[in-house]
């Protein structure tokens, strides 16, 4: 079989001033994991390695860039497969790491389970010396600015129709 | 979002997929990424998927495990992309984008968002786009 690295900086309304920063960000992840597989890497590695390459490029919205709860917290999901075996390992809302899919192949490959979440991931991950970071490192000003945005734009909003449910989230994964 | 697909010389496939989630969301709200079948699946028998977009939708029709199940049935890679993206539009109101590749070396890339930041590299090229249609390669 050709080996081939495929990856993805999530579908979305990219703004024409991140499209430059995203295709170089995509361009580089390829080319890191397809470096893990020609040298030597399982496609587990490569796929890790990609993947970390994009969580650690604040353009994308995972790791350092990941965009933030209403609390103004970075919670983050994260997941990897084995195809050979079909191992899977998983957590979500994980605070406070640089690499959530780091932690994610540490519940499959140390753990009977499937997924981690909350403060059992963390509890997981720092049991397996994944150093917590201070949240603020994982927070770009975009994205304070685009939750400012979302509180303001939706309080005028259920100002103006009287609205009194709770506004709807925006953007997606 | 971001995600990962790979296969290797010897057939043996794996994804990963990882977000921050959306802006503004609920404290202990997870979406699609890290559920088995919605945010990624891989196999060896048929090949590896990641997915991004709505994650309530991609939940609700399983999105990877979707295009995975219809590349089985011998489809293209691309084709099984946009028959998951098209059930998911039709039936929930939902959009998103894949990544995929067979467990023969066969690769698919397809959204139905507006745009969708994607590369990959294959016997010594790379490709890559952002837009609708785009498909730029380079020479390594």
């Amino acid at each position: 079989v050709e080996p081939v690295v495929v990856v993805h900086g999530g579908a979305w309304a990219v703004p024409e001033e991140l499209w430059d920063e995203s295709l170089q960000g995509v361009k580089a992840a390829a080319r890191r994991g397809y470096g893990v597989l020609t040298a030597g890497g399982s496609s587990v590695d490569a796929a890790e390695a990609s993947v970390v390459c994009l969580e650690d490029n604040p353009v994308f919205d995972a790791g350092t860039g990941s965009v933030l709860t209403f609390d103004e917290q970075v919670e983050m999901d994260a997941i990897i497969i084995d195809g050979t075996t079909m191992e899977a390992g998983a957590v979500g809302a994980i605070r406070n790491v640089l690499n959530p899919v780091k932690v994610a192949r540490l519940v499959m490959e140390k753990t009977d389970h499937i997924m981690l979440v909350g403060d059992g991931a963390n509890k997981f991950a720092a049991a397996h010396g994944v150093q917590e970071v201070d949240p603020e490192v994982l927070i770009t000003s975009l994205a304070r600015q685009t939750l400012a945005k979302y509180k303001k734009y939706t309080s005028t909003v259920y100002h103006l129709f009287n609205k009194t449910e709770k506004p709807e989230t925006s953007g997606h994964e | 979002t971001v995600g990962c697909v790979v296969v290797d010389r010897e057939g043996h496939t794996s994804c990963a997929t990882s977000t921050g989630g959306i802006t503004a969301k609920m404290p202990g709200r997870v979406g699609d990424t890290p559920i088995v079948g919605a945010g990624g699946f891989a196999d060896d028998q048929v090949g590896a998927v990641s997915t991004t977009g709505h994650g309530e939708a991609i939940m609700k029709a399983c999105l990877a495990r979707h295009i995975t199940s219809v590349m089985g049935t011998g489809e293209s890679v691309k084709s099984s992309i946009q028959n998951g993206l098209a059930h998911m539009e039709s039936r929930i109101k939902g959009f998103g984008g894949a990544i995929a590749v067979s467990c023969k070396g066969e690769v698919g890339t397809h959204f139905s968002t507006p745009r969708m930041t994607w590369a990959y590299i294959q016997a010594g090229k790379l490709h890559y786009g952002i837009h609708p249609n785009q498909h730029v390669t380079e020479d390594l």
